[in-house]
């Protein structure tokens, strides 16, 4: 996280912590799938056969303490299937879901986020929140979670920014853009997975609106979050039962 | 003469019948039948030459050395002495028909011509014991000293009960040694009674009746037995067994009074000496279906389905519970009870308990729990507890608008299960709480 500051615990109890091709987050639903992107799983740029582990600790801020709670197997891991690893210009179904072994018990430091269920919170300039073990402004590994406030950017000035940096990367629909070019807060690697998540006062509750997916170096202008609001279909049909 | 084979039947005619009879001829027929039949004779057809007294031509009855009539003449006619239709009837097994005839038939210088007689006889069974009817038991002409039975050609004789047919299969010797009476009520008295009873007896009436009976003994009167003052019975003795176990003796002239015997098998033990003239004595037994004691329940919670004012052999009651209530017997729960009352008056089991129904320990709620609005710990029927999830981390899944505390409620029916009155048995749910976090961030500085 860039430009942000360290989080309480009991702020982000959804915030997971996940190490597969290395550092990545995620997001608790329910109490036993973990939301993230299927980049932290499929890396782009990687050969395709290789198998990680996949490991995902929960419950804590902080990344020695969160080790040390044990690791959840997870039962399945679920790629989305528009997803496709060996585009690295396009990360359209950056999302990925995982099935742990066991149903998480659920407390202050653990709790699961939200699936969003309209378009308003993706109006333009809407803050939210990005939370993530990933790199700081100081370019390291973070040893506590982070957090930052973004708002909700105009798609027009993310593509034309873009295109002023020549950039083919595809920038669609089922994503959108985040950051304020005046400001250095972005999220940064190692935070890929974690969730975007907006405050929905109408019902008091924090939902999450995007997955940190992927970004033109960090803190130099917008990131760009897989729409969520756009899988929630596909997230549903996944988790059946919930 | 003539003898016929022994038939049971048989015509006898006229030489040459129909046609005209001979002249100087006599013959005799002797008509036998089966010993213990009688010969029984009439004549169909009778035509003789008529005389004053039948000198000339006739037919002479007899049996058992006894002339029963001389017949001649025409049926019909007044001359001579013709048999008419009269039936002729032999005491012994054979009568005789000789039939005699003179030189000649003539009338005024006429040969007539008589077509003779035609005569059917048959065995008419002897009634040997018509003659004892009348006749004092101890005549020696008796021909049963006790009963005398009749069929057709013969008799026997037969003994009053508890007498014996000794081998002159006429005369009868007391024999009550193994009397058995099987029907369910019936009449045992004395031999002779109310005449009194012969001496040096040894009988013994044993009365069998199905189990599940109790014999009745109930004395008429006259009851006499020999007796002594000061001496219980030393001559003479009723005893009474019931299922093998001596419960009286009686003598004297004190009828006994009605005596439940309680059992299905009683033997009546009744010995003699050599003298004596009491009169005897005589009962009626009955028999009543045994009855249970009435059942009764050992706590508040049990019912007796149908209770009956009374309970027989066979007869059988249903016992239930109260609702949320357990039959149990020793430490056995039961799905259901029913005792049958025995052939011996006691019930085949004990009457049961019924414990209130345990729904057991509440299963536990993941991520939830459970609080008791009724006593804690006690999860007997009617219980209630509350389940609850761990709020604010979950929230209890409802349906239909219901409330969680409607949801959550848990009651211990009468089947021993905890249930929602909504959803049955079904565990209410606990969801996770999304987007709720308990300390969320928070910003000031503006």
């Amino acid at each position: 996280i860039i430009g942000g500051q360290k989080a309480k615990m009991g702020n982000f109890p959804w915030q997971a912590f996940t190490n597969v091709h290395g550092r990545g987050g995620g997001a608790l639903l329910g109490d036993r799938w973990i939301l993230t992107a299927a980049h932290t799983l499929r890396p782009k740029e990687v050969d395709a056969h290789t198998n990680a582990t996949v490991d995902v600790f929960l419950g804590h801020t902080n990344v020695e303490e969160i080790m040390k709670l044990a690791n959840h197997p997870v039962r399945r891991v679920i790629i989305h299937p528009e997803y496709r690893q060996e585009d690295s210009n396009n990360f359209e179904g950056d999302i990925a879901l995982l099935e742990l072994e066991n149903s998480v018990t659920l407390g202050p430091s653990l709790l699961p986020i939200c699936l969003p269920d309209n378009e308003t919170f993706y109006e333009t300039g809407l803050v939210g929140y990005v939370s993530g073990f990933g790199i700081t402004e100081e370019q390291k590994i973070s040893h506590d979670l982070r957090f930052v406030r973004l708002p909700v950017a105009r798609r027009e000035l993310c593509e034309s920014w873009l295109r002023r940096k020549d950039r083919k990367d595809v920038f669609s629909e089922n994503m959108f853009c985040a950051g304020d070019t005046t400001r250095k807060q972005d999220s940064c690697q190692g935070d890929s997975g974690g969730v975007f998540v907006v405050r929905d006062k109408k019902n008091d509750r924090w939902v999450a609106t995007g997955i940190v997916s992927w970004g033109i170096e960090c803190g130099q202008g917008y990131g760009f979050y897989t729409k969520l609001l756009n899988y929630v279909d596909w997230i549903k049909k996944e988790m059946q039962e919930e | 003469s003539i003898p016929t084979r022994q038939k049971l039947f048989g015509e006898v005619t006229s030489p040459l019948y129909p046609k005209p009879y001979p002249n100087n001829f006599e013959t005799t027929t002797v008509i036998t039948v089966p010993v213990g039949y009688r010969v029984k004779l009439v004549f169909w057809q009778f035509d003789l030459e008529p005389s004053e007294g039948c000198f000339y031509d006739y037919v002479k009855i007899s049996a058992d050395k006894k002339t029963l009539g001389r017949f001649c003449g025409q049926l019909g006619s007044p001359l001579g002495n013709p048999p008419g239709k009269k039936e002729f009837m032999s005491q012994g097994n054979k009568m005789l028909l000789t039939f005699h005839t003179d030189f000649s038939n003539e009338e005024n210088g006429t040969i007539v011509f008589y077509k003779g007689f035609l005569a059917y006889y048959q065995a008419v069974d002897l009634d040997e014991c018509a003659s004892q009817h009348n006749s004092p038991e101890e005549s020696p002409q008796r021909l049963c000293q006790h009963l005398c039975h009749n069929y057709l050609g013969s008799y026997f004789c037969s003994c009053r009960p508890g007498y014996e047919l000794q081998k002159d299969r006429r005369s009868c010797q007391a024999e009550c040694s193994s009397e058995l009476f099987t029907e369910p009520s019936g009449y045992i008295s004395s031999l002779e009674y109310p005449r009194p009873y012969p001496p040096d007896l040894r009988c013994n009436y044993s009365i069998r009746v199905e189990r599940g009976l109790t014999i009745q003994l109930k004395f008429l009167e006259p009851f006499e037995i020999d007796d002594h003052q000061q001496v219980h019975c030393p001559y003479d003795q009723l005893q009474i067994y019931a299922s093998g176990r001596n419960i009286r003796e009686f003598c004297g002239r004190q009828r006994p009074s009605h005596i439940d015997t309680g059992s299905n098998a009683v033997d009546l033990l009744f010995f003699t000496d050599e003298s004596g003239d009491s009169r005897g004595w005589k009962l009626h037994y009955t028999t009543e279906v045994i009855k249970c004691p009435q059942p009764k329940t050992l706590d508040m919670f049990t019912i007796i389905q149908d209770l009956q004012p009374q309970y027989e052999f066979r007869d059988y009651f249903i016992a239930t519970c109260k609702q949320g209530y357990q039959l149990i017997e020793g430490n056995e729960a039961l799905l259901s009870f029913t005792a049958v009352c025995q052939d011996d008056g006691t019930w085949h089991r004990a009457m049961p308990r019924c414990r209130i129904k345990d729904c057991g320990q509440p299963r536990s709620l993941p991520n939830g729990a459970f609080s008791y609005t009724t006593t804690v710990g006690v999860n007997t029927y009617q219980a209630r507890i509350q389940y609850y999830c761990r709020e604010p981390y979950y929230k209890m899944q409802t349906r239909g608008g219901r409330s969680e505390a409607e949801r959550g409620l848990y009651t211990c029916t009468a089947q021993g299960i905890w249930k929602n009155e909504l959803e049955g048995e079904k565990l209410p749910r606990c969801l996770p709480v999304c987007g709720k976090p308990v300390n969320p961030v928070e910003q000031k500085q503006r």
